[in-house]
């Protein structure tokens, strides 16, 4: 029975992608069979993976206007344990239209009887905003993990996030856990993130993970060859941080 | 008349909202009579000049319900030629029911009838998304300023952002200008720069500005403290660059 983990926040350029794709990839290359679902129209997430209009056969799209099953749309990887379902929208016709069919919130969390058997982990890309694709995800999810990039807007974010995930447990999902907020893009030392880390650990403290995603820029330029940081260039921070985020979490699933 | 700009792309995090305020506060340091209009619902255009739900008697969320005109929701601001309207959102029903109401694309473009002879510029924030919002920004918008930040997933925004302009030029403003594509958080000699600003050149070389951002603290410290960074550290090469940007814009709008 999979572990659902939606990764949203209602703020752009966080790195919710980037942590997607790349804790979907440590936790695979931990020997955990690893679904990733793009479920931004963008389509970011399986860019980062490689998958272009061209060889992506379906995705969210057709599993959203029920033409596929999500069983029927996953990709396999480069790394042997990670699958991708990519989003599959590539025009603003077919984004319009999902976003519609999003409305319905328990689209995902049918879908996802077809595989929640198949995979240790399922991972969602989420948009950078609430309603539509990241409702189904947080109906549909066990926990979510909160990307916090250091910044007065971000802590707003968090803030509103948790209002909303609040919301979610009465209306849609009772049962839905906090992974835990993560700190990315990490600078030590300097005003900004000081900041953010007092106003942080004064509200939330109990769910920042202890593991923390430094500002390094194999994480962005793994992106442009559709690889993870671990393929790209495993010795970098960026690629070790995120091992140790999937050792974090994989430790803990063993205890609940 | 005031020339209107929204400042937009389907991408997180690249620095809108730090456009739209550092580009409105230089506007009306240069004696520009400049209104910075909030359509994010994340408020934070407004929340980076200080306004909060405290000290904001209304803003576009009832303009946008048809309770004020958008000349009786302007608040003043510590510069003389700065307006700003906020979001004025706060809740999560409150963004869900402006969230709808955006459906109609018009209603920026007949509620700026009241306020265009007040002003030269109007700069509209934007949310990271094309439907609703910034359909109702690129409607009544006389052009439309672009900001980038070098990676993967922000090329991709782009050339998805211009298809989106060519319809909205078919179907709802056919005058819509493109004011220029704004590089921002730029590190200079970085792989992940070259290879964005190489591909950038590529396509769109006659939009990119002269101007460029560069990452520079004070302008994420100085929404801290509610001030653009011109007020906060006005030699700050952040402060200095958006002042350049807003003498080449002001530059060109005398010669078109
Ligand atoms: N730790 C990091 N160090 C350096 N660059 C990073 C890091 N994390 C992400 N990036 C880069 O920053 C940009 C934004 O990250 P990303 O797209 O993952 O954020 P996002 O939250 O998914 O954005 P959106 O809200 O648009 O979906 C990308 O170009 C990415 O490669
Ligand atoms: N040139 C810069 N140097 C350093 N920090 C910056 C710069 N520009 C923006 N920032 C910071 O980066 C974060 C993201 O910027 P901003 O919120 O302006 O982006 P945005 O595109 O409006 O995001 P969203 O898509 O969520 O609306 C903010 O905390 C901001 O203070
Ligand atoms: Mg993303
Ligand atoms: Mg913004």
């Amino acid at each position: 029975m999979a572990k659902v983990i939606a990764i949203a926040i209602p703020k752009g350029g966080v790195g919710k992608t980037t942590t997607a794709i790349n804790l979907a990839a440590s936790l695979a290359f931990c020997d955990q069979r690893t679904l990733l679902i793009d479920l931004d129209t963008s389509g970011a997430s399986g860019l980062g993976l490689g998958f272009t209009e061209a060889n992506t056969k379906s995705g969210m799209f057709e599993v959203f206007n029920f033409i596929s099953g999500l069983n029927h749309t996953v990709h396999k990887t480069e790394i042997p344990n990670l699958h991708v379902v990519p989003a599959n929208v590539h025009t603003l016709l077919r984004e319009e239209r999902l976003m519609k069919l999003a409305d319905n919130r328990l689209i995902l969390k049918n879908a996802l009887r077809s595989v929640e058997n198949d995979y240790d982990y399922v991972l969602i890309d989420c948009p950078p905003f609430l309603r539509g694709l990241t409702t189904n995800a947080l109906t549909a999810a066990d926990s979510v993990l909160v990307p916090v990039k250091s910044g007065h807007f971000a802590l707003d974010a968090v803030d509103k996030f948790f209002k909303y995930i609040d919301w979610i447990r009465e209306v849609a999902n009772k049962m839905i856990l906090i992974e835990g907020i993560l700190l990315t893009m990490y600078e030590q030392s300097t005003k900004v993130t000081e900041i953010t880390t007092r106003e942080l650990q004064a509200k939330y403290r109990k769910y920042v993970f202890e593991s923390i995603i430094p500002r390094n820029a194999p994480l962005s330029e793994a992106s442009f060859y559709g690889k993870p940081a671990l393929l790209y260039d495993i010795n970098s921070l960026g690629a070790q941080a995120y091992l140790d985020l999937a050792r974090e979490i994989s430790g803990r699933s063993s205890t609940t």
